[in-house]
């Protein structure tokens, strides 16, 4: 089943937001059969920092949470 | 709280900053006023002192910029992302830039308050990360606060002066710093307990917990995260399954809540009940499912509100132990699950049935809300 519009731009905003704040890379290549793919290990871990429960998965109570306004603070690397 | 970690924080307690350009959503003075404020925040509790300079390079440059702005770091336009700041180092480290797209404001709740946004940035210019605790300024979620009536937070202080230390000039005795209460502290009060569309919520001073069933954690936020126009240290609250809608009450006064958003006319006078005006406040209040009663507790005794006649009960107010047996102290918070009545009482929630007025059990705010 193709994912309705709605759900994909839900994907693609929650993918930016594990990349802009959870240092989430590109996935590129064949993953592992039955690893846990990087994006969910970047949503379980930004749902362990908000005290949210811990699904991996894209939940209304996370998406909810990305979509609030807050500060972007940029890597410390490019400061030092 | 959290640090960069490295030992990243300045190495003088002497800094500059210098405001580059300003946002047109405030006047220039209004703008310099939220800077200023929102700098002596840190400088209140640690050795920092802060100087502004009009021209040359500062430690900390503050700029209003949106998009690409020169750092590599895009704004997002309006809402999401509302400023960045580097960490101390020198170059671009300690800067602050706050998106141009955002309707920043002086201290209206519409928009974001710019000392806020300012005052969290600027932690990080001095070396703080984003802390977990949801009610510290360190949170990477923005909300609303009042400059002039601002405390940093207990979590905040901590961080801070695990890089620089306190202050160690006498500062005038005022109001210290509010801590997040620990669903573990056993000794805890809640203020309220309420459901919502099959959650539990647990109010605590300017916080709430959120908790479903399906959940094995519950979700601490600030209840102006939830509802905006909401009061913070309520005294009680109740769910009416008639009107699919939240009711807080703090002194004499209600306020009605329908998912997100505050109903027309409200906060209204706690009298729209019925209740009569010599109650000043509700100690707690209890929604009862089956018979759609509402009880509200006040001192020793409980008045019954029938929430679909819109009528208070004739041959109230009773005394509260009349109907539940041994409850001759104060009700603090009051609740209705699976058919059982649960009235909070200090740390102590006591399970009753409602129908007997017989007591079950003694048990802890955590048989609810869990540590």
């Amino acid at each position: 089943m193709p994912l309705s519009q709605d759900n994909m731009e839900e994907e693609q905003f929650a993918e930016s937001y594990l990349k802009k704040f959870y240092n989430l890379t590109e996935e590129t290549g064949p993953l592992l059969r039955g690893g846990v793919s990087p994006k969910t290990k970047k949503l379980m871990e930004m749902q362990k920092f908000f005290q949210l429960q811990i699904t991996g998965t894209l939940d209304a109570d996370t998406l909810d949470l990305m979509k609030r306004p807050r500060c972007g603070v940029p890597d410390v690397d490019i400061a030092q | 709280f959290s640090t960069f970690g490295n030992n990243l924080k300045w190495q003088t307690n002497t800094l500059t900053y210098r405001i580059e350009n300003y946002t047109p959503d405030m006047s220039q003075a209004e703008v310099d006023y939220s800077i200023e404020k929102a700098l002596q925040v840190w400088a209140k509790v640690t050795p920092l002192k802060f100087t502004r300079i009009y021209s040359g390079i500062a430690d900390i440059m503050i700029s209003f910029g949106s998009r690409d702005h020169g750092d590599f770091y895009p704004f997002d336009g309006p809402d999401g992302t509302l400023a960045h700041a580097f960490a101390p180092s020198s170059g671009i480290g300690g800067d602050a830039h706050f998106d141009e797209d955002e309707k920043f404001t002086f201290r209206s709740n519409t928009g974001y308050v710019l000392f806020m946004v300012a005052a969290h940035e600027f932690g990080h210019s001095l070396g703080l990360s984003h802390s977990d605790d949801p009610g510290a300024l360190m949170y990477p979620h923005y909300s609303y606060g009042n400059p002039d009536t601002f405390i940093l937070p207990r979590d905040d202080v901590k961080g801070i002066q695990s890089l620089y230390g306190g202050n160690e000039e006498p500062i005038a005795p005022g109001p210290t710093a509010p801590t997040t209460p620990d669903a573990c502290d056993s000794t805890m009060v809640l203020d309220a307990v309420a459901t919502l569309r099959g959650e539990m919520l647990f109010f605590k001073d300017r916080f709430l917990w959120r908790h479903s069933q399906q959940s094995s954690t519950p979700q601490q936020t600030l209840i102006a995260n939830i509802w905006s126009s909401a009061p913070d240290n309520i005294d009680a609250a109740f769910e009416s399954l008639e009107s699919d809608q939240v009711f807080l009450f703090k002194g004499s006064r209600v306020w009605a809540f329908s998912g997100y958003d505050l109903q027309a006319n409200y906060p209204k006078s706690i009298t729209s009940f019925g209740l009569p005006r010599t109650v000043k406040k509700v100690d707690a209040a209890l929604y009862e499912p089956q018979s759609r009663k509402i009880f509200f507790f006040v001192g020793k005794n409980y008045y019954s509100y029938d929430d679909v006649r819109k009528t208070m009960d004739k041959g109230f107010p009773k005394r509260v132990d009349e109907t539940f047996s041994g409850m001759t102290s104060q009700v603090t918070a009051a609740l209705q699950h699976r058919g059982f009545t649960y009235l909070y009482s200090g740390p102590y929630m006591h399970e009753y049935s409602l129908r007997s007025g017989r007591l079950y059990r003694v048990l802890r705010n955590n048989y609810f809300l869990p540590c």
